[in-house]
């Protein structure tokens, strides 16, 4: 997660999501914030925090079996550059969701929950922790 | 070709290439016709 | 700036070593191109696991599910769903010694790779960029073959004991002798097989207590030696000395961790040439490390032994350094000697040391020793002690291809990484579908290539690996170029933003 243009990729994968729901004709705007909100998070809470291990064979022994993407990152290490930045853009996407929703009470539960599967996992606290 | 090597999708099966290809096109042409009703 | 030397007065000659950096672009391409086939992996996981999809790969049989799994099966999803597809680039049979060229037994596949079938031809005089030969010795005629046949009509082929029991010939000391002469140390230890020199041996040399600062490309083979001495290890960045000398300078101010005991021992362990970088370790600067911090050093020249250097004596010849400055040279015989195996030289003390405690020589049966005359005809050859100048000669050559090679290379527009004077030349692909394109299309054109991609390089890091031989003529090298150009325009490979 700290090689060249990967925050890059990530945010236009994102944008990339958000314009195809846009582009859906029956979909109202708030609607596909919030679609655009879950399903990002649904992503981000699969990729980091479901899937364990890694897709190809590590010389570690097995070591990384049972750890998550997000454990595994930096080698366990916390508050680096990329869980900094992986920490913040849900919670941004969460805010813009909340703004053009116009504050509205169903859409703004719905997204504050989503936000909080992808930001809970993330604590160090809970780094390891089943 | 340099569609195919670009996107990745020269490693896959044809009917893979396919399924790749029906879902952008019609993603594309979404972006495209909603761009055209909004402007 | 990374790549920039700090202390050129350390260096004899200019040391020029480049790593251009990825185009923005075409990471961000790359990533997608490795989600798409991700999410095309999942897809057929799913056909496979609702056996929609017949499934080839290996797997328990129904019985067997409630016994503890025996495939791991998330850690095959690239080998099942990325490399599968493009693998028809890899381990090709050929049917002729890997020289300069070489004749591919052709295989067909009618199911994506799964299972390969011989047609039964054979794709003749396919010019060879991918074997480690840097001087030309993989040959079955001439003198080395010669002597091996000799040798293997006196000997036989196998040793059916240990170094320290009824395997120990004296052509293995004549060997031992001849080795340590060439590397210019005390004395010389040879062992069968070149990965079992580093994970053998370095358990010997250290343990608990001990510290080992290991570059992070180091070879699997020095990995696993240092796991399995139980040392604690420490990665410094690749053959950069501030990284270096900042774990040297914390190592030694903070001592073992918890107890702050002083480490037993430190031990600085690189490589010579970098076989998937192609660059060449800052011997100079190492050895003024470990000379001011009083540290141990490990040279692994696996590539560079034979390679580098005015008479192929490996790196230390190459910067005009002395070898008594390393303490520990390593080496292994497979890429310019034509043969097989590895040596560790120093000190006679520590050579003594190793005979009494390595793995190897207790347990492994002694190296073959038809194997191990082609070592000696071949380093007399390097040495001139054959009465000819053959050995000189191909150093030259190799040193004139490969400036000649890169500089061609990177002239095209194609990013090169690596030192000038590698005979190992990355050339960058970047995208995981031209990985498989660009082996394709070289065979086409008759030329056989190494390609190499994630996970075995950084996932925006694929690339193509040549290796140049002395045995490379000029009409080869420039073969191989105007077909690695056609291929560079048609895939649009020439990355390079180089003025």
């Amino acid at each position: 997660m700290n090689s060249r243009g990967i925050w890059l990729t990530y945010l236009l994968l994102t944008v990339v999501l958000h314009i195809v729901l846009l582009s859906i004709p029956f979909l109202s705007v708030p609607l596909v914030w919030t679609l655009t909100n879950v399903i990002h998070n649904l992503a981000m809470y699969l990729f980091l925090h479901t899937v364990k291990g890694t897709p190809f064979e590590t010389p570690d022994q097995g070591k990384a079996r049972l750890l998550t993407h997000w454990e595994q990152m930096d080698y366990g290490v916390q508050f680096t550059s990329s869980r900094k930045f992986l920490t913040i853009s849900p919670i941004v996407l969460h805010i813009l969701a909340s703004f053009y929703t116009k504050y509205d009470a169903t859409h703004f539960f719905i997204n504050t929950c989503s936000l909080l599967t992808v930001l809970i996992p993330k604590l160090p606290q809970l780094h390891g922790v089943r | 070709y340099q569609y195919l090597l670009i996107t990745g999708i020269y490693a896959l099966e044809p009917w893979e290439k396919s399924i790749f290809n029906s879902v952008l096109f019609s993603a594309v042409a979404m972006v495209v016709y909603t761009s055209y009703v909004f402007v | 700036r990374q790549n920039a030397t700090h202390n050129p007065s350390l260096y004899k000659k200019p040391f020029v070593e480049s790593f251009e950096e990825t185009p923005l672009l075409v990471a961000v391409l790359t990533y997608m191109g490795y989600g798409i086939l991700t999410v095309f992996g999942y897809l057929r996981d799913f056909l496979r696991h609702w056996n929609i999809e017949k499934c080839h790969v290996a797997r328990e049989r129904d019985e067997q599910k409630d016994f503890v799994p025996l495939y791991q099966d998330f850690e095959n999803f690239y080998t099942r769903n990325l490399y599968m597809r493009i693998r028809d680039n890899w381990n090709r049979p050929i049917c002729s010694v890997p020289g300069a060229k070489m004749d591919l037994v052709e295989r067909v596949t009618h199911n994506y790779n799964w299972t390969f079938e011989h047609t039964g031809k054979v794709v003749k005089d396919v010019i060879n960029m991918g074997s480690y030969n840097y001087l030309g010795f993989a040959e079955n005629t001439g003198t080395c073959a010669d002597a091996a046949i000799e040798t293997t009509q006196k000997y036989g082929v196998g040793v059916g004991s240990t170094r320290s029991e009824m395997g120990n010939l004296d052509i293995h000391e004549e060997m031992e002798e001849l080795v340590a002469r060439f590397l210019g140390v005390e004395s010389s230890m040879t062992f069968g097989m070149g990965f079992a020199t580093n994970s053998m041996n370095i358990p010997a040399l250290t343990g608990k207590g001990c510290l080992i600062l290991s570059d992070e490309l180091n070879h699997a083979s020095l990995v696993l030696g240092a796991r399995l001495s139980g040392s604690t290890i420490r990665v410094f960045k690749h053959n950069n000395m501030q990284s270096l000398e900042k774990l040297l300078r914390d190592a030694i101010v903070h001592g073992q961790p918890r107890t702050h005991r002083p480490w037993k021992k430190i031990l600085i362990v690189v490589e010579g040439i970098y076989s998937m970088e192609g660059s060449i370790v800052r011997l100079p600067e190492v050895i003024a490390l470990k000379k001011r911090y009083k540290a141990y050093l490990y040279l692994d020249e696996a590539h560079s032994i034979g390679a580098l250097g005015p008479g192929g004596r490996g790196v230390v010849d190459y910067f005009g350094l002395d070898p008594k400055d390393v303490d520990i040279m390593m080496g292994t015989f497979t890429k310019s000697f034509g043969a097989a195996g590895g040596y560790i030289g120093g000190k006679k003390e520590l050579i003594d040391y190793l005979r009494s405690y390595s793995h190897s020589a207790l347990y492994a049966t002694s190296m073959s020793p038809p194997v191990a005359q082609q070592i000696i005809t071949s380093m007399k050859i390097i040495m001139g002690e054959d009465g000819t100048t053959l050995g000189a000669d191909r150093l030259k050559q190799l040193s004139e291809n490969t400036n000649y090679f890169r500089r061609r290379l990177r002239e095209m527009g194609f990013i090169i990484y690596g030192n000038d004077d590698s005979p190992v030349v990355p050339l960058m692909l970047y995208m995981p579908a031209k990985i498989g394109a660009f082996g394709r299309e070289m065979l086409k054109r008759n030329i056989g290539t190494v390609v190499v991609g994630f996970p075995a390089t950084p996932i925006i890091e694929s690339r193509a690996r040549f290796c140049v031989s002395a045995a490379h003529t000029r009409e080869m090298l420039d073969t191989a170029l105007e077909a690695i150009s056609e291929v560079g325009d048609l895939l649009q490979l020439k990355y390079s933003r180089r003025e």
